[in-house]
């Protein structure tokens, strides 16, 4: 069978759909001060997810807040940086107005993601880190 | 403060794969 670590290369989904591939993932993009981009893309689906469970409104609403706060708000922040204004004015009023849908994260994620693809995640299969795990 | 970390940190962790 395939190495887990020659499936990373495939795509940028094949190495987030593995544990180990997420961990060297995001050791790389500490180094390169740039994590949160990869915690926000996660957090993003956690979120979508959650209408399928049993969540309180006030939790999702607690959740979106905390991922807005967290992620968008600060226009220094590297997430916030990459996000087009428009999409950060569409959360922004999302959040004001109490308009929380499992959804309301996902141009945002599109957004970083894009981003991922074709900038960190070709620079991680190219780095140290990722050649001398192989 | 801390409770607000342990929320979103749980909503990243429920995205992520399961052990294979």
């Amino acid at each position: 069978p395939t190495p887990p670590y020659l499936k990373w290369a495939e795509s940028l989904h094949s190495l987030l759909d593995d544990q180990d591939g997420i961990l060297l993932f995001r050791t790389f993009l500490k180094q390169e001060e740039c994590a949160d981009m990869l915690d926000f893309w996660f957090a993003c689906s956690g979120f979508r997810k959650l209408e399928a469970g049993e969540v309180t409104e006030e939790k999702k609403v607690k959740l979106a807040k905390l991922i807005y706060k967290k992620y968008i708000l600060d226009n220094n922040g590297i997430v916030s940086r990459q996000i087009k204004p428009a999409t950060k004015s569409f959360i922004r009023d999302c959040v004001m107005k109490l308009h929380i849908d499992p959804a309301m994260f996902d141009q945002a994620q599109t957004e970083i993601q894009t981003m991922m693809e074709e900038n960190t995640y070709p620079l991680f299969l190219k780095s140290d880190l990722y050649l001398e795990y192989t | 403060i801390d409770s607000e970390d342990d929320l979103l940190q749980e909503c990243i962790s429920s995205a992520m794969p399961k052990k294979k």
